[in-house]
């Protein structure tokens, strides 16, 4: 179970050195990091269930999203995007775009692929 | 219908009616597959419906659906796009000439799909980020695309050799309506050369046109492979490979290595 990782990475995403307050009730950023935390947690579930700490974070997530009046559907960062860069939401909306500013171009994205044809 | 999956694995299946192909936080694939000859198992896609989910910020819900009868370059709104960011658009493909083709790009997922008309059936592609799938056994039940076919629903490599000595005929359903004329019965050597006149190369894809053309006898769809071949190339990047080093190998297919 790795929530206390999901923890870490949302505090860091959501401390004031990184820029981004919470205060801010509808920053899109913030909306972001919300996401991502929440993305992550749920990549936990199998292996925290019944863990306390899981369990109190995706209760809080659920209280949070509802607190900034962040929809649970949209873009997702595991990075702080820099503030000096803050990207207009038509970028946020290009996949590419945000892999490039969250950080991880260095890493090759890999692209699955299905296909159904014939009989 | 031939799948070919996210992870790359090759299966023929029967998977008759409504099947889910994927269902995720962004969107939900389903097919509807009809009979296509009578006394096979074998079925094509008569139907494709794409949800596209709700995305904050980049797009409304969008649903698009193509049929045998049509193929619109539109969601069913009556719009080409979703949302103001441009990042959902329909776009009508031209080029290698198999079929009619819809191109839908989903920036904002970094996703494109191409649905085909070939023949009387539907065919299928998307590409995907790795990272927006989640290959965990838990994620969301039945997804072809994702887990591939129930073992109860694939084609054994038996069943063709023994129907391939018999004449096809063109099937009836509700969905594609009256009986068709019957097409003519091929055998594995004049299928093979046809196949071979639009595939180079005697891989998988080649395997499924064999098939196709065994199965249904109908030249037109024996289109199938090859287009969906011309899909995988034009939805780059992709790192899969199209050609495997080994010999080609259809896992739990239809066509054996020796009737192919």
């Amino acid at each position: 179970c790795r929530i206390q990782r999901c923890n870490a990475e949302y505090v860091a995403s959501t401390s004031p050195s990184s820029g981004l307050q919470e205060d801010v009730a509808l920053d899109v950023d913030y909306c972001i990091a919300l996401r991502a935390y929440a993305l992550c947690t749920r990549r936990q579930a199998r292996s925290c269930r019944g863990d306390l700490v899981y369990h109190s974070a995706v209760f809080r997530i659920k209280e949070l999203f509802s607190q900034h009046n962040c929809s649970s559907d949209g873009p997702t960062s595991s990075a702080k995007v820099p503030s000096t860069s803050r990207p207009a939401v038509s970028e946020l909306c290009d996949y590419e775009n945000r892999v490039l500013l969250s950080g991880s171009a260095s890493q090759q994205k890999k692209y699955a692929h299905c296909g159904l044809f014939g009989d | 219908p031939h799948l070919r999956t996210f992870r790359d694995e090759f299966q023929t299946c029967k998977v008759e009616g409504a099947w889910p192909l994927i269902d995720n936080r962004f969107l939900s694939v389903q097919v509807t597959n009809v009979p296509v000859v009578l006394g096979s198992s074998a079925t094509a896609t008569s139907k494709i419906t794409v949800i596209f989910k709700s995305y904050h910020g980049c797009t409304d819900q969008k649903v698009y659906q193509a049929t045998t009868e049509d193929l619109p370059l539109a969601f069913q709104d009556g719009t080409r796009s979703g949302g103001d960011s441009g990042s959902l658009t329909i776009v009508e493909r031209g080029g290698s000439g198999v079929g009619r083709q819809v191109k839908i790009q989903a920036r904002y997922m970094g996703t494109s799909i191409i649905v085909r008309r070939v023949g009387s059936y539907l065919t299928f592609a998307i590409r995907m980020p790795e990272d927006t799938l989640d290959f965990s056994e838990d994620s969301g039940g039945l997804q072809l695309c994702l887990h591939g076919c129930p073992r109860n629903e694939l084609i054994k490599e038996h069943t063709l050799g023994r129907q391939s000595q018999q004449p096809r005929l063109q099937g009836t359903n509700t969905e594609m309506g009256p009986l068709r004329p019957p097409h003519q019965v091929y055998t594995v050597e004049r299928a093979t050369a046809k196949c071979r006149e639009t595939l180079q190369v005697e891989d998988v894809y080649f395997q499924s046109c064999v098939f196709d053309l065994l199965t249904t006898g109908d030249p037109e769809f024996s289109m199938a492979a090859f287009g969906a071949l011309e899909d995988l190339k034009a939805l780059p990047p992709s790192k899969l490979k199209q050609n495997s080093p080994r010999p080609p190998r259809l896992y739990n297919q239809g066509v054996s290595d020796s009737s192919a």
